[in-house]
């Protein structure tokens, strides 16, 4: 199983709706997929069609001991993906994870127990470089990095680079980065242009060549519980992570 | 000084652009206003046009008794609006605070020595319910929650209504709920006019009237350092940031 964290400590970049449309895509073309929301949010879990006020175990109760993660992974209503998610317990980790011996590795060594039950796995982070987010790169092969096309997005790039570098350095070496994502971009939009250059300047062939647009469909789709290839598969914005997720396919097999 | 933290755990949701601009208008109308950044990323520092890279001392330093508010207040370059800026140095503030003796009240302890200085204090927070939010809740008399007027940001409400409530049990009985400010809304959009009804509906006349539009000018203006009023004072995003924070005053001032 190939472990990909999707990861920006920038609030509202497209995290979840990036990992809920590129882990759908990937189970629609017969990878067996795993989705974990490790957002106290939840924002995943519903976005895949969760009633989150009716999770009874979450992620939480894997990382603190409580459950064997295996036991909470769901079939998911779509193709060959299955998903644990979160619910509000989720908020109490961090403190909870403080004191306990080795807590960037609860996600690790939880994750052992479907280590040869999936093909891919996605990790949908919150919006922090706290130990929820250390849990998941420590757990990690890659590190996705959704970026979207406004100012204050670049500028928190730098710091996410080093956390990155302390995980791979102290807890984790295998960690490296997939590739980065841009997204809401609106070709009209000046300033969006600008910081896709600069984005593909300083990344150079790290930066994914699809990128996402904004697109209401991608917006509404949530508000039903379904993935974009299912609310509106002809739509800009599924076209696009049809096309992201054909590319990631790529880097994960050809890497 | 009358203290108002503008915070919602939901990234992306306008929290630092309605800092940056609030507190511009109201120094504008006359009032003395200090802008806390509490957010690692550093956002509204940049966005009133500092450089966070030269930085020195921060609100870090303040919150670890290191040094006096007070010495680290800054002029900013727009009419009676001072900040107290963020660097990343605060990224370790969470880990560093857990576990220090009263560890909720750090800020409101350092806020003491401005408390006579200034008519109104604004506080932008990180995306989490985190330590520093806590701080930024129990040394504030309101809070400010923006909400994005799309299908996730409604999802996380509840979970901040509940950390208010704990907030006010147990660390600070004064914080009530100054109101909801609607942000990004796009009237010819379903969702969004689905989301306003709903916002209406539950939190009544606690939302204030002003409706923020999604306004490229609001998401250029930070890249030029300059906040809304400076940056262009004709565009939508303006005059709706001006309204508001008129909308602002009259409950501040008449509370
Ligand atoms: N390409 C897009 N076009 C239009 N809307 C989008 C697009 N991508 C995401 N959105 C919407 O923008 C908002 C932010 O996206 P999302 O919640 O996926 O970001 P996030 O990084 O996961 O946020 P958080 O930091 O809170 O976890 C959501 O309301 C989402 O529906
Ligand atoms: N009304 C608006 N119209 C257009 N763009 C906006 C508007 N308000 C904010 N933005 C842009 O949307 C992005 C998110 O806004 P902002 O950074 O203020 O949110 P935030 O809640 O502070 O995010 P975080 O959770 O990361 O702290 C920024 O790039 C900002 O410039
Ligand atoms: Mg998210
Ligand atoms: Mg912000």
């Amino acid at each position: 199983m190939k472990i990909c964290s999707i990861s920006n400590q920038k609030g509202g970049v497209g995290k979840t709706t990036s990992s809920v449309n590129i882990a759908t895509y990937l189970g629609k073309m017969g990878y067996k997929t795993l989705l974990i929301d490790l957002d106290p949010q939840g924002n995943a879990s519903s976005g895949i069609g969760l009633n989150k006020y009716r999770i009874d175990k979450s992620i939480y109760h894997a990382l603190i001991g409580e459950i064997d993660l295996v036991d909470i992974v769901r079939k998911s209503d779509y193709e060959n993906l299955f998903v644990v998610p979160s619910n509000r317990d989720l908020i109490g980790a961090e403190v909870e994870l403080m004191q306990a011996y080795s807590r960037e590795t609860k996600l690790l060594s939880a994750l052992n127990s479907v280590q040869n039950d999936f093909d891919f796995c996605f990790i949908d982070c919150p919006p922090s470089l706290n130990l929820l987010t250390v849990n998941a790169l420590t757990a990690s092969d890659y590190i996705l990095i959704p970026v979207q096309t406004e100012y204050y997005a670049l500028e928190g790039i730098s710091e996410l680079l080093n956390t990155v570098q302390l995980v791979r350095e102290n807890l984790n070496k295998n960690l490296s980065i997939l590739g980065i994502v841009l997204t809401m971009f609106d070709s009209r939009n000046n300033l969006a242009n600008q910081v896709v250059d600069e984005v593909r300047s300083y990344f150079k062939d790290k930066v994914f060549s699809s990128i996402i647009p904004r697109n209401v469909k991608l917006s509404e789709s949530p508000s039903h519980g379904e993935p974009i290839l299912v609310y509106d598969s002809k739509s800009r914005g599924a076209e696009a992570y049809e096309k992201l997720s054909e590319e990631i396919v790529a880097r994960l097999n050809g890497v």
